[in-house]
């Protein structure tokens, strides 16, 4: 199973509606400091459940919200949602018979995150779950952020033990 | 249970050992299962050896060394249990160029393998640019919002090279 | 005492909004002084917002803009009060091209003013080595044995440009 | 007052003495993964009083010594040399009067560190506090090691302070 495409809308810089689709081999995403790259890792993973504002830079959740600039105000609410390829039919259940796993996560300033999958309201163990049985997650070494990849090797010996766990 | 975790695991080490010498050109590396009060919760010690140089502490490792050692993890991992998607924000910044090379040989050959592994990675070096198969830019024309463009790929290769 | 700390203070606040300010080309930055329970010893907190975004916390900043921030506040502090050696192990890693630039002409800036101040950096950014003022490579033609050897300017220019 | 020089022998992987004049202006240090460089920073930390091992990625002081390759067997002592001109006479007391301080420290296996100021043993708190005047030492701003960069930026407010005192 693969994801094909990644949408951001008001999340962090992405005030406007951000469409990445993936396709097949390497995709390589560049652009001058600052201007957003690192976002779009973050809001992967925030989609997938991630709990802990800390991991993505802010000090509470609300902060992955577009807080505005001088010409633009901000925004109410941030939402990602990730599409799943299901062509070969290998989704776990209870979403095997679809061609497409379209899984979203959505923040309103003062009422918390919802997320979906597949336009039904579910909880975020429910997504967080999905993923699991995809042997990917926030906290996935499929994810790597900037300035982590030496962890994998300065890590203490339990905390590598995830990748074992990941690849069973 | 536990008896598939160690088989797991000696897959791990196998296909780690393999792809540390495919990244470093040589040396040897090895996983070390390492018992703890719960049978299914082992810890995992590195034990690498870059060629030519003695077996030391992995944390004595250099900083690209180091990057280096856990891509090659990461790829024995994505080998034996491939993902959705693969995320890698600037993990070659510590690489110089002739490792990052190497680095995208490992990222192509698991993305044409059985595995057929889709990678999204962020970079900043040019070696990195140049092996993508699909090029977005991310910009910010209008101060503080960012937007995504497709870069096409011999565009950018002009202007690389004009910029040297 | 507490006088000279916060007459300190002031001209490293002043210092780091300039550089700042001259590293980002525009925004604002600026400390603040957190007092504690020892009036000797405040908290330095830090803001800082690059041009055409919203204030926000430096934590939300981007990994170059934090290196690049990090960047002011070393070099107001070296311009208050000179050091016999700066020594910076590839802080510039995160930039970009731009910001290597910058970064590079804030370091010939504090070496040639007052302050005469002597840099030693690590880098595998090949706009800083074209900003070096001497260059030395390090190298292991026995393995695992490092040694120095002074790296000719105009061999190396020729050497970077082949490799283009 | 500058430095001018280091001089490295038996130092991790410099196994052999090597001699890094330091002159005006920009030196920039190039090579390979994992050829030395920042060994070099870590020696300079060390001769001031690092005393943290861990610091200097060892697990105990003696992780400094070159350890030896398959062709050349390890070393027994680890030795770093700094050299200070005081052309300026501005040294503080009592080196005021000479017109270059050298500083060196050596390990030698089992027997721990000692400490030379222009060849008088000294004790490690003398060259600590020697550079302190100096406003710089092995935790000083004006020592970024590999990856800390950033670190500045995301400390808590009391550990900048440190900038402060060494700007005062
Ligand atoms: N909620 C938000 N609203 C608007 N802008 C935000 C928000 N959160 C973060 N930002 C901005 O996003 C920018 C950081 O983006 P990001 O980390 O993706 O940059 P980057 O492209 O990865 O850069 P680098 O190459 O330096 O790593 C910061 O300037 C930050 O101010
Ligand atoms: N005591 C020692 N004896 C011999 N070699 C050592 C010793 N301690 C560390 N090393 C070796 O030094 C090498 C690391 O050197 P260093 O960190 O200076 O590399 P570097 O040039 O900074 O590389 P990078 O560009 O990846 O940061 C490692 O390969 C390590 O095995
Ligand atoms: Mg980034
Ligand atoms: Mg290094």
């Amino acid at each position: 199973m693969h994801i094909t495409a990644i949408t951001l809308s008001g999340f962090k810089s992405f005030a406007e509606s951000t469409h990445l689709s993936v396709d097949r081999g390497l995709t390589v995403v560049i652009g001058p400091n600052g201007c957003g790259k690192s976002n779009i890792i973050e809001a992967v993973r925030w989609v997938m459940g991630e709990n802990s504002a800390k991991r993505l830079r802010g000090a509470e959740m609300e902060d992955v919200i577009f807080a505005g600039t001088r010409q633009r105000r901000r925004r109410q609410s941030a939402e990602v949602r990730l599409t799943l390829d299901n062509q070969a039919r290998r989704a776990p259940a209870p979403f095997q018979d679809v061609p497409e796993i379209v899984v979203s996560r959505r923040i309103e300033r003062g009422q918390g995150s919802t997320y979906q999958i597949n336009n039904q309201e579910v909880r975020a163990c429910d997504v967080q779950m999905l993923f699991a049985d995809l042997s990917i997650g926030s906290r996935s070494a499929s994810i790597i952020s900037q300035g982590e990849i030496a962890e994998l090797v300065e890590n203490k010996p339990d905390a590598r033990r995830l990748l074992l766990e990941e690849a069973a | 249970g536990r008896a598939r975790l160690r088989a797991t695991f000696k897959g791990m080490k196998v296909l780690f050992g393999e792809y540390f010498q495919r990244l470093f050109s040589g040396g040897e590396a090895n996983l070390v299962w390492i018992e703890t009060e719960d049978p299914i919760a082992p810890g995992i010690d590195i034990r690498a050896r870059p060629p030519g140089k003695a077996m030391q502490s992995v944390y004595l490792l250099s900083g690209g060394e180091k990057a280096l050692t856990a891509l090659a993890l990461i790829g024995a991992v994505l080998r034996l249990r491939p993902t959705p998607i693969c995320l890698l924000d600037e993990v070659d910044a510590a690489l110089d160029d002739a490792n990052v090379a190497r680095f995208c040989a490992l990222l192509a050959e698991l993305g044409t393998s059985a595995q057929e592994m889709r990678f999204v990675i962020i970079s900043h070096h040019r070696l990195s640019m140049a092996k993508a198969d699909h090029l977005f830019g991310v910009g910010m024309p209008e101060r503080g919002v960012s937007r995504l463009y497709a870069v096409d790929m011999l565009e950018a290769a002009e202007h690389i090279h004009q910029s040297n």
